[in-house]
């Protein structure tokens, strides 16, 4: 699974999602990616992309939960990400990446690592596989 | 308040610290060209949804990564894409599961977004709407790789032996579980 989420410079954000699926699924298999607020979401607040377990990540309407934690909770994106993470989420299930309106950037995951990148206006850049990298 | 920021991924799940240094800098490679791509955008003020839409086109097009050219293969040997994409501005969405031929799943999913009234097609219905759009199609075996193609046959042999056990094992040598998409 590949993700972006991003924010431009009219305020604007946006989260898009593409798959292969699962190896070896079968007939009509169809995991997170493609079900919106499940792994691919966006509003006002923040935009987020998932990947991992889609049938977990579904359950939880994960990407659409973190975007909702943080508009009723007044809590950050880091602390939104973790929520579902930790507190909806198994441990090796899911890693997300979210961009909130003023431009945080926030990439987690509870998997041994995921594959990720971020950068933004004022030149901070992270590319990461691990994570404890 | 940054002007603009974005961040991408490549997938999440078991990867062995193991991996040998030159895959792992196809890995960084790959990461640092799509984030370039999402640069180059936003830097010159293009939007969020261009943005987007161009990374994982990127990423759709990288081999190493499960999306596009270089998907997993389905237990009957095939390539099924699934791609999603959302507008924060307008709550615009646009979705796709089961394409087979559509180059560029991600594109079509944007199509669907502002061309179409509807959100989300499906299997032979997402085929049919790409027939009436300009996204450019390629046989199913365009996405194919060898690596893939041996970690699905590891898969299969594995599911003959113990299909229990196949739900548990790892089987790009070093990357994702069976689990994951």
């Amino acid at each position: 699974t590949v993700g972006a989420v991003a924010l431009d410079s009219d305020g604007k954000l946006a989260a898009a999602t593409s798959t292969g699926g699962m190896t070896n699924k079968q007939f009509g298999r169809v995991g997170d990616v493609p079900i919106i607020g499940s792994g691919t979401f966006a509003n006002h607040v923040a935009a987020i992309s998932a990947t991992g377990w889609g049938e977990q990540i579904m359950r939880n309407v994960s990407a659409n939960t973190i975007a909702n934690y943080m508009e009723f909770n007044d809590a950050t994106l880091e602390q939104a990400i973790q929520f579902v993470l930790s507190q909806r989420l198994n441990p090796g299930d899911a890693g997300f990446i979210g961009v909130d309106r003023n431009g945080n950037l926030s990439m987690q995951m509870n998997t041994a690592g995921m594959f990720r990148a971020s950068l933004d206006s004022d030149g901070n850049r992270v590319v990461m596989i691990w994570q404890d990298e | 308040q940054k002007e603009w920021a974005i961040a991408l991924h490549g997938g999440a799940g078991t990867i062995s610290q193991d991996l040998p240094d030159t895959i792992k800098q196809q890995y960084y490679d790959g990461l640092e060209e799509a984030l370039r791509v999402g640069e180059l955008v936003l830097r010159d003020g293009g939007s969020a949804l261009d943005a987007v839409e161009q990374v994982v086109r990127n990423l759709e097009d990288n081999p190493l990564f499960n999306a596009g050219k270089g998907s997993v293969f389905t237990k009957d040997g095939t390539h099924e894409l699934d791609a999603a994409i959302m507008d924060g501005s307008t709550l615009g969405a646009g979705a796709l599961t089961g394409l087979t031929t559509v180059k560029n799943p991600i594109t079509l999913a944007r199509k669907v977004m502002t061309d179409s009234p509807h959100i989300f097609f499906s299997g032979v219905g997402a085929e049919e709407y790409a027939n009436q759009t300009d996204v450019e199609r390629v046989e199913n075996d365009h996405f194919h790789t060898d690596q893939r193609y041996q970690q699905w046959q590891r898969a299969q042999e594995q599911a003959l032996v113990d299909p229990a056990e196949a739900e548990k094992t790892s089987l790009y040598d070093w990357i994702e579980d069976l689990k994951f998409g």
